[in-house]
């Protein structure tokens, strides 16, 4: 499982 | 992108054109926090202020725009076409508790010391907790027209439906976001109150009254 890097939700 | 998603994001679209509508059709904006609504517009400037440096998507792309741009023009028919409907006598509530907090919080857990990466996470910290001055409101005031409360409705579905989103994702994509989620459980957890009431008064034909 990794961190979520860029910020794709709204 | 997956169907909870997309429902969440719905919701939220749905929420924004129900307070329009109330606010026009009944030309008032009674019973609606000016602060809860100034909240929103910090944080949608906060967060996607990402839209000049990162491209995601077209539907990413619109969505965002739309926020940005709705949420200001709630805030101008709020202050200056309906004016008089509103009552900062029962809107009190101290949005710096809310903010304070928020920017703190943001510099200590995040993901990346980063300007916009800070700003990011202080939207996330800050949305979470931007619908409490229109709760206190509501509060205040022991009831709320109907439309106002399908409106929170709506709201609160949103983030309600981003949690099975960040679970199926988990399986899915094995990736996770405890910064969105720790946020996004609180958020939804303020509403459960609300939910409570509106289920049992509100969906059964019956005004939102909170017992006194």
């Amino acid at each position: 499982t990794e961190r979520r890097k860029g910020h794709d939700e709204l | 992108m997956n169907l909870f998603r997309l429902l969440g994001d719905l919701s939220h679209l749905a929420s924004i054109f129900i307070l329009i509508h109330k606010i026009q059709t009944t030309r008032s904006c009674r019973g609606i926090s000016f602060q809860t609504q100034a909240l929103y517009v910090t944080v949608f400037v906060a967060r996607y202020i990402d839209l000049f440096f990162r491209w995601i998507s077209l539907y990413n792309f619109f969505m965002k725009i739309f926020f940005i741009a709705s949420s200001v023009y709630i805030l101008y028919l709020m202050k200056y076409r309906y004016r008089p409907t509103h009552d900062p006598s029962i809107d009190t509530f101290k949005v710096e508790y809310l903010v304070g907090p928020a920017v703190v919080l943001s510099l200590i857990f995040n993901y990346k010391f980063e300007f916009t990466e800070i700003l990011w996470t202080f939207s996330i910290y800050l949305e979470a907790v931007a619908i409490l001055p229109q709760l206190f409101m509501l509060q205040r005031t022991g009831e709320a027209e109907t439309i106002t409360t399908h409106y929170l409705a709506a709201l609160g579905a949103y983030r309600a439906l981003y949690i099975p989103n960040w679970i199926y994702r988990y399986f899915t994509e094995d990736v996770v976001d405890p910064i969105a989620i720790v946020a996004g459980l609180v958020q939804t957890g303020l509403y459960l109150d609300f939910f409570y009431v509106y289920f049992t008064k509100v969906l059964q034909g019956q005004k939102f009254e909170l017992p006194a």
